[in-house]
Protein backbone atom coordinates (compact mmCIF):
# COMPACT_ATOMS: atom_id res chain seq x y z
CA UNK A 1 0.00 0.00 0.00
CA UNK A 2 1.16 3.70 -0.62
CA UNK A 3 0.63 6.54 1.35
CA UNK A 4 -0.02 10.22 0.39
CA UNK A 5 1.97 12.56 0.63
CA UNK A 6 1.98 16.64 0.95
CA UNK A 7 3.67 18.97 -0.82
CA UNK A 8 4.43 20.80 2.63
CA UNK A 9 6.64 17.84 3.21
CA UNK A 10 9.10 18.51 0.67
CA UNK A 11 8.14 22.56 0.21
CA UNK A 12 8.29 25.24 2.34
CA UNK A 13 6.00 28.01 2.91
CA UNK A 14 7.60 31.27 2.03
CA UNK B 1 -2.52 50.80 -13.96
CA UNK B 2 -2.53 47.68 -15.20
CA UNK B 3 -3.46 46.47 -18.87
CA UNK B 4 -2.78 43.58 -20.63
CA UNK B 5 -3.92 42.39 -24.64
CA UNK B 6 -4.16 38.87 -25.90
CA UNK B 7 -4.84 38.86 -29.64
CA UNK B 8 -5.12 35.00 -29.03
CA UNK B 9 -8.20 35.17 -26.19
CA UNK B 10 -8.78 31.44 -26.54
CA UNK B 11 -5.44 30.95 -24.49
CA UNK B 12 -7.62 31.79 -20.95
CA UNK B 13 -10.23 29.87 -22.29
CA UNK B 14 -7.37 26.61 -21.98
CA UNK B 15 -5.88 28.05 -19.03
CA UNK B 16 -8.73 27.89 -16.27
CA UNK B 17 -10.06 24.76 -17.94
CA UNK B 18 -6.80 23.77 -17.37
CA UNK B 19 -6.95 24.83 -13.42
CA UNK B 20 -10.96 23.93 -12.86
CA UNK B 21 -10.47 20.31 -11.62
CA UNK B 22 -7.69 21.79 -8.77
CA UNK B 23 -8.65 25.31 -8.10
CA UNK B 24 -11.61 27.69 -7.05
CA UNK B 25 -9.74 30.41 -6.44
CA UNK B 26 -6.32 32.08 -6.50
CA UNK B 27 -4.48 35.20 -6.78
CA UNK B 28 -2.87 35.98 -10.02
CA UNK B 29 0.19 38.43 -9.38
CA UNK B 30 0.77 41.08 -11.87
CA UNK B 31 4.57 42.67 -12.22
CA UNK B 32 6.63 44.35 -15.21
CA UNK B 33 8.08 40.72 -16.16
CA UNK B 34 4.54 38.98 -16.41
CA UNK B 35 1.23 37.39 -15.13
CA UNK B 36 1.78 34.41 -12.70
CA UNK B 37 -0.21 32.23 -10.57
CA UNK B 38 1.06 29.45 -8.03
CA UNK B 39 -1.93 27.90 -5.74
CA UNK B 40 -2.13 24.53 -3.86
CA UNK B 41 -5.56 22.20 -4.59
CA UNK B 42 -7.68 22.25 -0.90
CA UNK B 43 -5.65 19.38 0.00
CA UNK B 44 -2.10 20.38 -0.37
CA UNK B 45 -0.91 17.24 -2.53
CA UNK B 46 -0.29 19.40 -5.73
CA UNK B 47 0.44 22.82 -6.79
CA UNK B 48 -0.31 24.56 -10.21
CA UNK B 49 2.14 27.08 -11.23
CA UNK B 50 1.52 29.37 -14.12
CA UNK B 51 3.63 31.74 -15.97
CA UNK B 52 2.36 34.39 -18.68
CA UNK B 53 5.52 36.98 -19.68
CA UNK B 54 4.63 40.04 -20.76
CA UNK B 55 6.48 39.90 -23.48
CA UNK B 56 4.11 37.27 -24.83
CA UNK B 57 0.78 39.69 -24.53
CA UNK B 58 0.27 41.44 -27.69
CA UNK B 59 0.25 45.19 -25.42
CA UNK B 60 1.12 45.06 -21.51
CA UNK B 61 1.37 47.64 -18.96
CA UNK B 62 1.88 47.05 -15.11
CA UNK B 63 2.97 50.53 -13.37
CA UNK B 64 3.02 48.94 -9.98
CA UNK B 65 2.47 45.26 -8.84
CA UNK B 66 -0.72 43.82 -8.47
CA UNK B 67 -2.22 40.80 -6.85
CA UNK B 68 -5.19 39.89 -7.94
CA UNK B 69 -7.84 36.96 -6.00
CA UNK B 70 -9.77 35.95 -8.26
CA UNK B 71 -12.22 33.50 -7.97
CA UNK B 72 -11.76 31.03 -11.09
CA UNK B 73 -15.42 29.71 -11.07
CA UNK B 74 -16.57 33.58 -11.63
CA UNK B 75 -13.89 34.19 -13.90
CA UNK B 76 -14.81 31.05 -15.93
CA UNK B 77 -18.24 32.27 -16.61
CA UNK B 78 -16.96 35.87 -17.70
CA UNK B 79 -14.12 34.15 -19.99
CA UNK B 80 -17.18 32.10 -21.62
CA UNK B 81 -19.01 35.27 -23.02
CA UNK B 82 -15.99 35.48 -25.55
CA UNK B 83 -15.96 33.86 -28.65
CA UNK B 84 -12.75 31.86 -29.61
CA UNK B 85 -11.62 34.24 -32.14
CA UNK B 86 -11.92 37.29 -29.61
CA UNK B 87 -9.04 39.86 -28.76
CA UNK B 88 -9.21 39.85 -24.73
CA UNK B 89 -7.87 42.40 -22.63
CA UNK B 90 -7.27 42.19 -19.02
CA UNK B 91 -7.34 45.38 -17.06
CA UNK B 92 -7.28 46.93 -13.45
CA UNK B 93 -7.23 50.44 -12.34
CA UNK B 94 -5.49 51.58 -9.24
CA UNK B 95 -8.36 53.71 -8.77
CA UNK B 96 -10.63 51.12 -8.43
CA UNK B 97 -8.68 48.05 -6.82
CA UNK B 98 -11.43 45.91 -5.74
CA UNK B 99 -12.67 45.01 -9.65
CA UNK B 100 -10.92 44.15 -12.97
CA UNK B 101 -12.51 44.27 -16.00
CA UNK B 102 -12.43 41.70 -18.87
CA UNK B 103 -13.00 43.05 -22.50
CA UNK B 104 -13.51 41.24 -25.41
CA UNK B 105 -13.49 42.68 -29.19
CA UNK B 106 -14.36 40.75 -32.62
CA UNK B 107 -11.91 40.63 -34.85
CA UNK B 108 -13.48 43.23 -37.09
CA UNK B 109 -14.33 45.82 -34.57
CA UNK B 110 -17.68 45.61 -34.60
CA UNK B 111 -18.37 43.72 -31.12
CA UNK B 112 -17.19 45.13 -28.18
CA UNK B 113 -17.80 44.06 -24.45
CA UNK B 114 -16.56 44.50 -21.08
CA UNK B 115 -16.96 42.65 -18.17
CA UNK B 116 -16.16 44.06 -14.25
CA UNK B 117 -15.42 41.56 -11.91
CA UNK B 118 -15.41 41.78 -8.01
CA UNK B 119 -12.09 40.76 -6.69
CA UNK B 120 -11.80 38.92 -3.76
CA UNK B 121 -9.46 39.13 -0.21
CA UNK B 122 -7.30 35.53 -0.73
CA UNK B 123 -4.96 34.73 2.36
CA UNK B 124 -2.86 32.68 -0.61
CA UNK B 125 0.29 30.97 1.06
CA UNK B 126 3.17 30.58 -1.59
CA UNK B 127 5.68 27.78 -1.57
CA UNK B 128 9.45 28.10 -2.30
CA UNK B 129 10.06 25.69 -4.68
CA UNK B 130 13.71 24.77 -4.63
CA UNK B 131 15.86 24.55 -8.24
CA UNK B 132 16.47 21.21 -8.88
CA UNK B 133 18.41 18.93 -11.45
CA UNK B 134 16.09 16.35 -12.01
CA UNK B 135 17.30 12.84 -12.31
CA UNK B 136 14.95 11.91 -15.33
CA UNK B 137 13.33 14.60 -17.85
CA UNK B 138 10.70 13.12 -20.08
CA UNK B 139 9.39 14.90 -22.98
CA UNK B 140 6.67 13.31 -25.09
CA UNK B 141 3.35 14.64 -27.25
CA UNK B 142 1.02 15.62 -24.62
CA UNK B 143 -1.77 13.73 -26.25
CA UNK B 144 0.18 10.41 -25.58
CA UNK B 145 0.40 11.09 -22.04
CA UNK B 146 -3.41 11.87 -21.57
CA UNK B 147 -3.96 8.34 -22.86
CA UNK B 148 -1.66 6.74 -20.77
CA UNK B 149 -3.07 8.23 -17.55
CA UNK B 150 -6.73 8.19 -18.79
CA UNK B 151 -5.92 4.17 -19.55
CA UNK B 152 -4.00 3.47 -16.66
CA UNK B 153 -7.02 4.77 -14.39
CA UNK B 154 -9.29 1.77 -15.84
CA UNK B 155 -6.78 -0.45 -13.93
CA UNK B 156 -5.92 1.55 -10.55
CA UNK B 157 -5.63 4.79 -8.81
CA UNK B 158 -2.50 5.15 -8.44
CA UNK B 159 0.04 4.66 -11.27
CA UNK B 160 4.27 3.48 -10.58
CA UNK B 161 6.37 5.42 -13.31
CA UNK B 162 9.62 3.53 -13.96
CA UNK B 163 12.10 5.26 -16.40
CA UNK B 164 15.40 4.17 -17.61
CA UNK B 165 17.49 5.13 -20.35
CA UNK B 166 15.08 2.19 -22.90
CA UNK B 167 12.01 4.05 -21.71
CA UNK B 168 9.04 4.55 -19.60
CA UNK B 169 6.98 2.21 -18.22
CA UNK B 170 3.70 3.21 -16.51
CA UNK B 171 2.25 0.56 -13.82
CA UNK B 172 -1.09 0.10 -12.18
CA UNK B 173 -2.86 -2.30 -10.45
CA UNK B 174 -6.52 -2.56 -9.32
CA UNK B 175 -9.37 -5.40 -8.31
CA UNK B 176 -9.50 -6.45 -12.09
CA UNK B 177 -5.60 -7.39 -12.74
CA UNK B 178 -2.86 -5.32 -13.78
CA UNK B 179 -1.64 -3.03 -17.04
CA UNK B 180 1.53 -1.90 -18.12
CA UNK B 181 2.28 0.70 -20.87
CA UNK B 182 6.06 0.95 -21.76
CA UNK B 183 7.35 3.84 -24.23
CA UNK B 184 10.47 3.86 -26.23
CA UNK B 185 12.34 6.51 -26.83
CA UNK B 186 12.32 7.74 -30.42
CA UNK B 187 14.41 6.46 -32.90
CA UNK B 188 14.21 9.17 -35.09
CA UNK B 189 11.08 11.42 -35.65
CA UNK B 190 10.14 13.83 -38.86
CA UNK B 191 8.32 16.48 -36.33
CA UNK B 192 9.34 17.32 -32.85
CA UNK B 193 6.16 17.33 -31.43
CA UNK B 194 5.85 13.54 -31.89
CA UNK B 195 9.24 12.90 -29.91
CA UNK B 196 9.44 10.70 -26.87
CA UNK B 197 13.05 12.08 -25.46
CA UNK B 198 14.46 10.79 -22.32
CA UNK B 199 17.22 12.91 -20.46
CA UNK B 200 18.33 10.67 -17.44
CA UNK B 201 21.05 10.91 -14.96
CA UNK B 202 19.75 7.86 -12.95
CA UNK B 203 16.83 5.54 -12.94
CA UNK B 204 13.58 6.88 -11.08
CA UNK B 205 10.82 4.96 -10.25
CA UNK B 206 8.22 6.77 -8.24
CA UNK B 207 3.77 6.21 -7.58
CA UNK B 208 1.42 8.78 -8.22
CA UNK B 209 -2.11 8.91 -7.76
CA UNK B 210 -4.34 9.32 -10.86
CA UNK B 211 -6.94 11.69 -9.81
CA UNK B 212 -4.36 14.29 -10.02
CA UNK B 213 -2.14 13.70 -13.31
CA UNK B 214 -5.86 13.37 -14.94
CA UNK B 215 -6.54 16.83 -13.60
CA UNK B 216 -3.28 18.14 -15.23
CA UNK B 217 -3.91 16.65 -18.62
CA UNK B 218 -6.50 19.47 -18.82
CA UNK B 219 -4.01 21.16 -20.11
CA UNK B 220 -3.14 19.22 -22.73
CA UNK B 221 -4.54 21.74 -25.56
CA UNK B 222 -2.10 24.20 -24.25
CA UNK B 223 0.93 22.19 -26.12
CA UNK B 224 2.05 19.53 -28.26
CA UNK B 225 4.00 18.26 -25.88
CA UNK B 226 4.57 17.93 -21.92
CA UNK B 227 7.46 17.08 -20.15
CA UNK B 228 7.96 14.97 -16.65
CA UNK B 229 10.80 15.84 -14.27
CA UNK B 230 11.17 13.61 -11.65
CA UNK B 231 13.89 12.52 -8.93
CA UNK B 232 13.48 9.96 -6.30
CA UNK B 233 11.21 11.26 -3.28
CA UNK B 234 10.78 14.34 -4.62
CA UNK B 235 7.60 16.10 -6.48
CA UNK B 236 7.05 15.17 -10.14
CA UNK B 237 6.96 18.25 -12.05
CA UNK B 238 4.34 18.13 -15.32
CA UNK B 239 4.79 21.21 -17.54
CA UNK B 240 3.04 21.90 -20.83
CA UNK B 241 4.96 25.00 -22.68
CA UNK B 242 2.33 28.49 -23.60
CA UNK B 243 4.64 29.13 -27.09
CA UNK B 244 6.11 31.82 -26.80
CA UNK B 245 4.52 33.13 -23.45
CA UNK B 246 5.53 30.89 -20.73
CA UNK B 247 4.33 27.84 -18.75
CA UNK B 248 1.45 25.69 -17.07
CA UNK B 249 3.26 23.63 -14.17
CA UNK B 250 1.85 21.41 -12.41
CA UNK B 251 3.62 19.77 -9.14
CA UNK B 252 2.28 16.42 -7.80
CA UNK B 253 3.57 15.03 -3.79
CA UNK B 254 4.17 11.11 -5.00
CA UNK B 255 2.65 8.45 -3.08
CA UNK B 256 5.48 6.82 -0.65
CA UNK B 257 5.14 2.79 0.59
CA UNK B 258 3.51 2.12 4.04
Amino acid sequence: DHTQTKLSDYFKVK
Amino acid sequence: MFEARLVQGSLLKKILEATKDLLTEATFDCSSTGMSLQAMDSSHVSLVSLMLRSDGFDAYRCDRNLSMGINLTSMTKIIKCSSNDDVVTIKADDNNPDTVTFMFESPNQEKVSDFEMKLMDLDTEHLGIPETDYSVVVKMPAQEFQRVCRDMSQIGESVTICCTKDGIRFSASGDLGTGNIKIAQSANVDKEEEAVVIEMQEAVTLTFALRYLNFFTRATSLSGQVSLSMSPEVPLVVEYKIADMGYMRYYLAPKIED
